[in-house]
């Protein structure tokens, strides 16, 4: 299963 | 005040198009040093940011101003660009508005109606990279074209001396392999092996204003965003593409 991160998981 | 002048109209379209395919809106931040604007795409998943030092203007005059623009309607304008065109953007701060002049033969002025963004600029965080990859923007952007054959999404591996991309179909594959003797590599660095997957659709539209001759530097890591910089005609470009991860 893939999923997408965003940015906010980096910030 | 702010006035700035450019030399060409029709290559700062290409910044406006590349800033339009993944923003609404964006805040320039004007000071006499010059143009300065962040900002994420509604999902978060990229962020834009764009530098263009006075330097890179024929003319510049400013003092600090927020300037909230609309990007459909700036990418409408700029559509009208013909090739010799100079372009102005100049604020009237009376009527709240961008005027953009298309100067050649004579003058055509825009009036662009501004947003109120102010308060809505975005902090781009610091990201350690190990490995950078400065590669010919034709060759990655033919890459990325090949890959959106086979899947919508992409692995981006990079070892010390080679770079590869990677699409992988239910039926059909697809790889670019770059090494450092290449010559669309102008140079690899990095001591490990590191690799993400990012979404394509997202890379194909902030390569977009890419052509042959421009040179593309990417930052990768394991499982990190991939930093992209590049400059069109005096103005940089910086992109952050959040990876897609296995769960």
């Amino acid at each position: 299963q893939e999923k997408q991160l965003t940015l906010d998981n980096f910030f | 005040m702010f006035k700035a002048k450019l030399e060409s109209a029709k290559e700062f379209k290409k910044v406006v198009d590349t800033m339009a395919t993944l923003l609404d809106e964006i805040c320039l931040q004007v000071n006499e040093e010059g143009v300065r604007a962040a900002a994420m795409d509604p999902s978060h998943v990229a962020l834009l940011s764009l530098n263009i030092p006075r330097i890179a203007f024929e003319d510049y005059q400013a003092d600090e101003h927020e300037i909230g623009i609309e990007l459909e309607a700036f990418k409408k304008i700029m559509n009208r660009a013909k090739a010799k065109d100079k372009l102005i953007l100049e604020l009237d701060e009376e009527r709240n508005r961008l005027n953009v002049i298309f100067e050649n033969q004579g003058k055509r002025k825009f009036s662009l109606s501004l947003l109120d963004l102010s308060g809505a600029t975005t902090k781009v965080p610091e990201l350690e990279y190990h490995n950078v990859i400065t590669i010919k923007g034709d060759a990655l952007k033919e890459a990325l074209k090949d890959a959106d054959l086979i899947s919508d999404h992409v692995i981006m591996r990079a070892s010390p001396y080679e770079f590869k991309i990677e699409a992988k179909g239910d039926l059909n594959d697809f790889t670019a392999e770059f090494s450092s003797e290449d010559d669309a590599i102008i140079s690899i660095e990095g001591e490990e092996e590191v690799k993400s997957a990012f979404n394509l659709e997202y890379l194909l539209d902030m390569v977009k204003g890419v052509s042959k001759g421009d040179i593309v530097k990417l930052y990768l890591g394991n499982d990190m965003p991939l930093k992209m910089e590049y400059s069109l005609a005096g103005c940089e470009l910086m992109f952050l593409l959040a990876p897609r991860i296995e769960e």
